[in-house]
């Protein structure tokens, strides 16, 4: 059922 | 100083409710715009965003930038004391190290006052790039919260499709599996009532259950939700809060090893 990704790795921090 | 008050009082108990259980200490960034709060839940897969501007409130001064670090739990046991129809006015020093929050019954005749300590969070904010979502749905969010809970009784995991016919949910488990086709409608009385697509390109993401039954406690807020889809991106589920600003949750998507 897939693997769960991190929000993080899209919204870079600022 | 930070003073804002706000006439109805149930919004923020309503925003306490939604986000409390997703997020455990967080700041509330204040400033002459209003209160905005981002952050992250604890397994770091969903993000909260909260936008109160300053023109929502009966009146609002903020003389400096203030991050009022805050434990949702307790900010919330505290809201749990105002009524549904009390004025909530927050108020916090500059240097102070305690908020307070202050609820006026209706008719002025019982005034609580509640003080609660302030902790140091040191929280970096994401950087949300602004993006052109290939699919936006607008739908009741009763219905969205009817769904995604039917959903999480058969699987964990929901695929979400979207295309020009409306919006599709499906998931699967031991008992079986289940499918739920919301088609657009715009044929009803109340606009609120309607289902919304506006599509750019067909898309379908996988995403944990959990989290969409989380983000559905926000229900109270708005009649409506919306959900923005692009390919390979978090969802965002956005509840808009009226002429107040929005309370939006990002979830990271489930992808195919």
């Amino acid at each position: 059922k897939g693997r769960q990704t991190s929000i993080a790795s899209f919204f870079g921090a600022k | 100083m930070f003073e804002g008050r706000l006439l109805q009082g149930s919004l923020l108990k309503k925003v306490l409710e939604a986000i409390k259980d997703l997020v455990t200490d967080t700041n509330f960034d204040c400033s002459e715009t209003g209160i905005a709060l981002q952050a992250m839940d604890s397994s770091h897969v969903a993000l909260v965003s909260l936008l109160l501007k300053d023109t929502g409130f009966d009146h609002f001064r903020c003389d400096r930038n203030l991050a009022l670090g805050i434990n949702l739990q307790n900010m919330s046991k505290m809201l749990k004391c105002a009524g549904n129809d009390d004025i909530i006015t927050l108020k916090a020093e500059d240097e102070g190290d305690t908020i307070t929050f202050m609820f006026e019954s209706p008719n002025q005749d019982k005034i609580s006052d509640f003080e609660m300590k302030l902790m140091d969070i040191d929280s970096e904010h994401l950087g949300i790039p602004d993006t052109d979502y290939q699919a936006i749905v607008t739908m009741p969010s009763a219905e969205f919260q009817r769904i995604v809970r039917d959903l999480s009784s058969i699987g964990d995991t929901a695929v979400i499709g979207v295309t020009k016919e409306g919006i599709s949910f499906s998931t699967g488990g031991d008992i079986g599996k289940a499918n739920i086709v919301c088609r657009q409608n715009t044929n009803v009385d109340k606009e609120e009532d309607q289902t919304t697509v506006e599509i750019h390109e067909p898309v379908s993401l996988t995403f944990a259950l959990r989290y969409l039954n989380s983000f559905t406690k926000a229900t109270a807020l708005s009649p409506q939700v919306t959900l923005s889809l692009s390919k390979e991106l978090p969802i965002v589920v956005e509840y808009k809060i009226e002429k107040m600003g929005f309370l939006r949750f990002y979830l990271a998507p489930k992808i195919e090893e």
